[in-house]
């Protein structure tokens, strides 16, 4: 799995 | 959702709302930078696009929207408000956006996790976040002097990201996929923008005297 880009942070 | 990011959370809420109290209750605004004000807007602007698109948790959306709604309000009580704007002290607070704003924007064009609008301005949003304190810094520099509650603010400014700085590497070693070199680059510049003020402030708080920075 690449990078996840979703962002869960604030 | 680890202890030192809900206390990095926190703290980031707190020092929001330590601001706005001041500003609200002493209707005063002297000592603070409508310049980093300013800037921590567009971040939070330019940070939470997905608020509507992407749901993470109730948590998540809840704090997005204290963090858009105070930045946005104490940019209008200082630029709005009939008290509170008088001591503003503009002449003082000259810090240019645009040095700080078109270089963050330029990077994150060139240096980004995915080449997508959301994901270069989410990234904009990151290397901004690093430097929007400088203006209050320099303000505070040149103000000389520096009251409790903008002295905690700053205070807690700094400390909201060293506890992030705690979470990521938590989340280095707990989460296999868990990449984002670029958050950790800009967060670690960000904490250090801030160690030279923590200096003081530690010197300060142990001496028990006034907060001063060196000219």
């Amino acid at each position: 799995v690449g990078e996840s880009t979703e962002h869960d942070e604030l | 959702m680890n202890i030192f990011r809900l206390a990095g959370d926190m703290t980031h809420l707190f020092s929001v709302l330590v601001l706005l109290l001041k500003i609200h209750t002493i209707k005063s605004c002297a000592g603070i930078s409508l310049k980093t004000q300013e800037l921590y807007a567009l971040v939070f602007t330019t940070r939470y696009l997905d608020i509507f698109t992407d749901f993470i948790s109730l948590y998540n959306t809840v704090m997005k929207l204290i963090f858009l709604g105070s930045s946005f309000s104490i940019v209008w009580y200082i630029r709005r408000h009939k008290i509170v704007r008088r001591s503003y002290d503009k002449d003082q607070d000259t810090f240019r956006h645009y040095f700080l704003v078109i270089p963050c924007l330029v990077l994150a064009v060139f240096i980004n996790h995915k080449f997508t609008f959301k994901e270069v301005m989410w990234t904009f949003s990151l290397y901004l976040e690093a430097v929007a304190i400088l203006p209050q810094l320099v303000l505070l520099q040149r103000t000389r002097n520096i009251d409790n509650l903008t002295g905690q603010y700053v205070f807690l400014l700094g400390a909201y990201r060293a506890l992030y700085i705690l979470n990521w590497i938590y989340r280095h070693f707990t989460e296999p996929h868990y990449v984002h070199w670029i958050t950790w680059i800009a967060g670690v510049v960000q904490t250090l923008l801030y160690a030279d003020f923590f200096y003081y402030y530690f010197q300060s708080w142990k001496n028990n005297e006034k907060l001063q920075l060196p000219a």
